[in-house]
C-alpha cells in the first residue's frame, strides 16, 4: 500500500481509526488526477471482497456517500466532528469512494478542461482504476464489485463493461441504486409515480387521460398535442417546483421551498434524467414560451 | 445545484485546513463542493446494452428507495423486466429486523428490489437494510 496516502489521523475522530484508510491521486488521460479515499474492511480486510462506490449528479462528490451514506464515518452537525456508522459498508468489504470526472471534488486537473462526456468519464475512472491496483496490488485479485447511485446507473454500467474485458480484474458484479438506467422509462413512469402517490390530483390526471391516452396506451415522452404538453408540464411543476423534496417525496425539503432563482439553477440536473416534452406540433405564444422555459 | 439536500456540515468538514491536510490534498486544488457545475454531455439514454453485456456473465442488483421521485422505482423496475432474463420465482417481501423492508423480484443474473419507504440516498435512509442487502449481494446470497 501507498504509505504516502495513508491517513494517520482523521480530524474529529478520537482515538485509531476503525480500519486502515487511504487518501490521494490517481492518474486518469492526460492531466487528469482523481481523488480517491479508501478504507479497508473492518472485518476482514485480506479476505474481503473490493467495492468501487460512485455518486451521481453528473458532477457530485463520491465523499457525500462517505460521510452521508455508507463510509466508516459521518459528520455531525458542528463541522468539526465525525460520528461511526455502524452500518457501512466497510464491515463487509474494501470500499473505494471515487470523485469522478475531474473538476468533480477533490479531482482535478492540470489543464483545467471540465468538459466530459459519459464515455471519457468511464474511460477516465477505468484509467484510474488500474491505477488503484498498481498502488494496490494486494487488491488486485479480490473479488471486484462496482456500486454506485443515481447518475452511477450511468457511471457504473458504462464502467463495467470496461472492467469486463480486462480479465486480470476479478469482476464479479455490478449494484446500482435509484439509478438513471433509462430516462424514457424515468420520464414517463414519473407521471404514474406522481399520480399514485397523491402528488397531481384527478384534475390533471383527467387531462393527461384525455389528451396523452388512447384506448388506455399513453404517450408521456412524446406527447402527441399540446393539450398533453401543457398537462405534462403541469405535471412537471407539481413534482419539481412546488418544493416537494423530489428525492424524498415523503420527507422534507431541507432549508424550505427553494427559491425561483435556485429552481432555474436546478433545471441542468433536471435535464439530466428526464426526457423534455417533444410536441408532434410546435407551440405558440405563451405557451410556446413556458414549454422552453421548462425545457 | 441539488434542492432539498442540506450538506453544509460536510462542506464545512472538508474544507477545513487540517482535514484537507489529513487527505493528503494539495493547495491548488479549489474548495469541495458537493456538486459541481461541469461542461457534462450525456451521451447514453438507456443502459440497455450495457446490462445486455454483462449480465451474461455478471451479476447484477438494482435497488430502488421507493420514496424518489428523481430515479423512480417504477422506471427501474420496468427497465429491469424489459431486459427479458428468465425469471427466478415470483416478486416477494424481504425481511430486515423482523420487518418487510421491501420486495424483491429475482431474473437470470440480475436482482430488482425495493427498499420501503427509503429516498434517493438509500444508505442514508435506510442504513441497516442497506447494509443487510449488500452484504447478501457480495457473497450472492438470496
Amino acid at each position: 500500500q501507498p504509505a504516502a496516502d495513508e491517513i494517520t489521523s482523521l480530524p474529529g475522530v478520537s482515538g485509531s481509526l476503525s480500519s486502515r484508510q487511504y487518501s490521494g491521486y490517481l492518474r486518469a488521460s492526460g492531466t487528469i488526477k482523481l481523488h480517491y479515499w479508501f478504507v479497508e474492511s473492518e472485518r476482514d480486510p485480506e479476505n474481503d471482497p473490493l467495492v468501487l462506490w460512485m455518486n451521481g449528479g453528473p458532477g457530485c462528490s463520491s465523499l457525500d456517500g462517505y460521510l452521508s451514506e455508507l463510509g466508516p464515518y459521518q459528520v455531525n452537525d458542528d463541522g468539526m466532528t465525525l460520528r461511526a456508522n455502524k452500518y457501512s459498508w466497510n464491515q463487509v468489504a474494501n470500499v473505494i469512494f471515487l470523485e469522478a470526472p475531474a473538476g468533480v471534488g477533490f479531482s482535478y486537473s492540470d489543464d483545467k478542461n471540465y468538459t466530459t462526456n459519459d464515455d471519457e468519464t468511464a474511460e477516465n475512472n477505468y484509467l484510474a482504476l488500474l491505477d488503484f491496483f498498481k498502488k494496490f496490488p494486494n487488491m488486485a485479485n479480490k473479488p471486484f464489485f462496482i456500486t454506485g447511485e443515481s447518475y452511477g446507473g450511468i457511471y457504473v454500467p458504462t464502467l463495467s463493461v470496461r472492467v469486463m474485458a480486462n480479465a486480470s480484474i476479478n469482476f464479479k458484479g455490478f449494484a446500482i441504486g435509484n439509478g438513471l438506467l433509462d430516462t424514457y422509462l424515468n420520464t414517463e413512469t414519473a407521471v404514474y409515480y406522481a399520480y399514485y402517490h397523491g402528488i397531481i390530483g384527478e384534475d390533471i390526471w383527467a387531462k393527461l387521460q384525455k389528451y396523452c391516452c388512447t384506448n388506455g396506451s399513453c404517450s408521456f415522452v412524446t406527447p402527441p398535442n399540446k393539450q398533453c404538453s401543457l398537462a405534462l408540464m403541469e405535471t412537471q411543476d407539481f413534482t419539481m417546483n412546488k418544493g416537494l423534496n423530489p428525492y424524498d417525496v415523503t420527507g422534507d425539503c431541507a432549508g424550505g421551498v427553494p427559491s425561483d432563482s435556485f429552481k432555474e439553477r436546478t433545471r441542468q440536473v433536471l435535464s439530466y434524467f428526464f426526457e423534455p416534452p417533444h410536441p408532434k406540433q410546435p407551440l405558440k405564444n405563451k405557451v410556446s414560451g413556458s414549454l422552453d422555459s421548462n425545457n | 445545484i441539488i434542492p432539498c439536500i442540506n450538506t453544509t456540515a460536510e462542506n464545512n468538514y472538508l474544507n477545513r485546513p487540517e482535514v484537507r491536510k489529513a487527505l493528503h490534498i494539495p493547495d491548488v486544488v479549489p474548495k469541495w463542493k458537493v456538486c459541481s457545475v461541469l461542461d457534462y454531455h450525456r451521451v447514453y439514454n438507456s443502459m440497455r446494452a450495457q446490462f445486455n453485456a454483462l449480465l451474461p456473465k455478471h451479476r447484477g442488483l438494482v435497488y430502488n428507495g421507493d420514496a424518489d421521485i428523481m430515479c423512480n422505482f417504477l422506471g427501474d423496475q420496468k427497465f429491469v423486466a424489459s431486459l427479458k432474463r428468465t425469471e427466478r420465482g415470483e416478486r416477494r417481501p424481504w425481511i430486515y429486523n423482523q420487518q418487510v423492508a421491501g420486495f424483491v423480484k429475482d431474473y437470470d443474473q440480475v436482482t430488482f428490489m425495493t427498499v420501503k419507504a427509503a429516498g434517493h440516498m438509500v444508505p442514508s435512509f435506510k442504513p441497516g437494510a442497506s447494509l443487510q442487502m449488500i452484504t447478501n449481494f457480495l457473497s450472492n446470497q438470496p
